[in-house]
């Protein structure tokens, strides 16, 4: 399995939306 | 010139390096009144742990600590897909490996209890079970910052009866099937790296903010805790199974949370329950896979320096992937790793490569260098979702003379 790890998701921010069945990443979010 | 800068990042060096004065985010200031927990790393400045209780770990134990973490999902997944997986039948990985926390870099700050008592817990979609360190700690309690919580002085707690429902779900929450001791329900949860917890499983009053309650919150109240939780008071499970935060809380918030992780690590992020605090510019990709805790994604190709790199789609299709707050480093299918590398080193070939660095393979001696151009990957997920890796998420620094390519190969194609 590929891990997509932590360090890669600094400066994005992430969204889980479970019951959507998606997630989200969003460029400028973390500033 | 132009369109160089628009394939490369230009940063300097001691962005990438660790800062002892913390620098918090106004962002969360901003954001919270709506369900937002800061998010700071344990062993950085915004931490209130303090040396006593934490020991800082150097760069090659939080590696070492991460492939265990790596290890124990691949064994789980196997388990589940009915795949056979060498490594798991190693010593290294227990049979029951029951979840993950390698180095569980980052922690929120909740309250439990009435009078609510502030815990830190470290902040894990890898797992489900949140669990504490409970008094008496029957067996054993390793040190934490904050008092151990003792639910005998919470006039909110009680324990869980063998025969609820909630009692049986632990099994697929842990990987192991509850006991019961005194007609209450007693919960084990052992991770890859062979930290373990036991204890009472119980319910409780949760408080997130002063805004944000969640009465009779399902916890695992802790009297057997070992291993490497370094000064946290226990874990907040975020993963995808029933008894997990986000699943019990999905009536108020909707299964929907989002977070920030903080980009150095003497910097602050959030941790935000429900969709209030979702931006617009947000861009979704599929959730995918069939495993009851983990999130899967769809990875279909990886740019460097806006060039698409040479991988078939069948490379991603055969492993799949997985999002992990607690995994360090992006683990790809070798072959997609060695192209990546190779794409990465030749763009990068004015800069003298150096020694390896535990798992990172890829590292330069920026010694002579104040500021560093370095080539912009992108990921593209399933639905045709492109994104940008931050510069900061690209290298891992283990000081200006071992900077590293923040990517590591699984050992076969097919893990």
């Amino acid at each position: 399995i590929g891990i997509f790890g932590n360090v890669q998701q600094k400066s994005l921010a992430v969204v889980y939306d479970v019951a959507g069945g998606r997630v989200g990443f969003a460029q400028g979010g973390c500033a | 010139e132009g369109e160089e800068a628009h394939h490369y990042h230009t940063l300097q060096l001691t962005s990438l390096l660790p800062s002892s004065v913390c620098n918090p985010s106004a962002l969360v200031g901003n954001k919270r009144s709506r369900g937002s927990l800061e998010v700071v790393h344990k062993h950085g400045p915004c931490s209130t742990l303090n040396e006593d209780t934490v020991k800082s770990l150097t760069v090659e134990e939080i590696l070492t600590n991460d492939q265990s973490r790596v290890d124990s999902i691949r064994a789980r997944l196997a388990t589940k897909t009915g795949k056979k997986d060498i490594l798991g039948s190693k010593a290294t990985i227990p049979a029951k490996s029951g979840s993950t926390i390698g180095s569980g870099n980052y922690i929120v700050t909740v309250g439990l209890g009435t009078p609510a008592k502030q815990l830190s817990l470290i902040f894990d979609t890898g797992s489900d079970l949140t669990w504490t360190q409970c008094e008496p700690c029957a067996r054993s309690c390793y040190d934490q910052k904050e008092p151990i919580f003792a639910p005998s002085k919470s006039t909110t707690y009680s324990n869980i009866s063998c025969t609820a429902t909630q009692c049986s779900e632990l099994t697929s929450a842990t990987g192991n099937d509850p006991g019961c001791s005194a007609s209450t329900c007693v919960y084990g949860i052992q991770y890859g790296d062979q930290s373990f917890s036991v204890g009472f499983f119980g319910k409780e009053k949760l408080t997130l903010t002063s805004k944000d309650v969640v009465n009779g919150f399902f916890f695992g109240c802790g009297q057997n805790n070992q291993g490497l939780f370094g000064g946290a008071a226990g874990l907040l499970g975020l993963g995808r199974d029933r008894l997990s935060i986000v699943s019990q809380t999905a009536n108020k918030y909707r299964k929907v949370f989002s977070y920030c992780l903080p980009s150095r690590s003497s910097s602050t992020g959030y941790l935000t329950f429900g969709s209030s605090g979702v931006g617009r510019k947000v861009k979704y990709t599929r959730l995918s896979g069939s495993s009851r805790s983990f999130y899967g994604l769809t990875l279909t190709a990886i740019t460097v320096g806006g060039t698409k790199l040479p991988i078939s789609p069948t490379v991603f299709q055969t492993s799949g992937i997985i999002i992990d707050s607690g995994t360090v480093i992006t683990r790809l299918p070798p072959t997609a790793y060695s192209a990546l590398s190779k794409a990465f080193k030749a763009q990068m070939k004015k800069y003298p490569l150096t020694r390896s660095l535990s798992i990172l393979d890829t590292c330069y001696d920026l010694t002579n260098y104040q500021t560093v151009e370095i080539p912009k990957i992108s990921v593209l997920w399933g639905g045709n979702t492109l994104v940008e890796i931050a510069p900061q998420g690209i290298l891992y620094a283990n000081g200006v003379s071992q900077v590293c390519l923040a990517f590591a190969p699984n050992g076969d194609d097919s893990d």
